[in-house]
């Protein structure tokens, strides 16, 4: 079957699990049998970032999200405590 | 404009900052200038004052150290988080930490110290961060000429909706 060539780097793929990990949620979690859980929780916190910061909402990592992820920022997280 | 969970905010008009320690990268008096300025934007538009003190425990306190400094919360090194601040509150409430593996400045340079301090002052006093890109409280950095710099409307706002206004209208 055909597949689609990631957009991002493996780098930023982990540049981005750190940052919605940080300020949108709990994505990290690496234990096989919640696996399936942290890749949903991986895309609803991206669609939330995405959201936040006026991106368009795929809740797929490309580069523009990464960009922002980029950016010098607050280290509070944008998700109300 | 956004605030914390419940919002949380100081319950007195007088609120006590302690700087303790400082950044290599800019003079002592230039620091406390700088913090200073940070919290005039808030006074001139709430009816909260600001004083420094230099012992004891403040309801503010402040520091500037690289890596892991005391919290859970370790700094990252040059770029990515550049600082952060606890919502108001007993303790550690109020609590604002910069990262000194950045450089500070007073200008377009590397990170301006008031554009920063300001923002960790809005969350100090109850500010979540905003969506609106012209807001203060957004998330990332951005430079912005700080010369007769004033509070933007959208922080104005919702520091007013904690702490009403210097100046009743």
């Amino acid at each position: 079957a055909p597949t689609i060539a990631p957009t991002v780097s493996p780098e930023e793929q982990d540049l981005a699990e750190a940052y919605l990990s940080n300020f949108y949620g709990d994505v990290g979690v690496t234990n096989s049998s919640v696996r399936r859980l942290a890749k949903s929780s991986f895309n609803l916190d991206l669609q939330a970032m995405q959201a936040f910061f006026g991106l368009e909402v795929t809740g797929v990592l490309n580069n523009e999200t990464v960009e922002v992820m980029k950016a010098p920022r607050c280290g509070v997280s944008d998700i109300s405590r | 404009y956004g605030h914390f969970h419940g919002k949380p905010r100081w319950r007195k008009t007088l609120i006590t900052y302690r700087i303790t320690n400082y950044t290599p990268d800019l003079t002592q008096s230039q620091v406390d200038t700088a913090i200073g300025q940070a919290f005039q934007l808030y006074s001139d538009v709430t009816p909260l004052n600001f004083k420094q003190v230099s012992s004891g425990t403040a309801d503010i306190m402040i520091l500037f150290k690289g890596g892991s400094h005391g919290d859970f919360y370790p700094f990252d090194g040059r770029g990515g988080v550049l600082a952060h601040a606890n919502s108001p509150g007993q303790g550690q409430g109020g609590d604002t930490h910069f990262d000194d593996d950045e450089t500070w400045t007073l200008t377009q340079r590397s990170v301006n110290l008031l554009l920063v301090a300001a923002h960790e002052f809005g969350h100090a006093l109850g500010l979540d961060h905003s969506r609106d890109r012209r807001a203060l409280m957004y998330p990332t950095y951005q430079y912005v000429n700080t010369n007769g710099y004033k509070l933007p409307d959208d922080d104005r706002r919702g520091v007013q909706a904690l702490y009403g206004s210097r100046t009743p209208v």
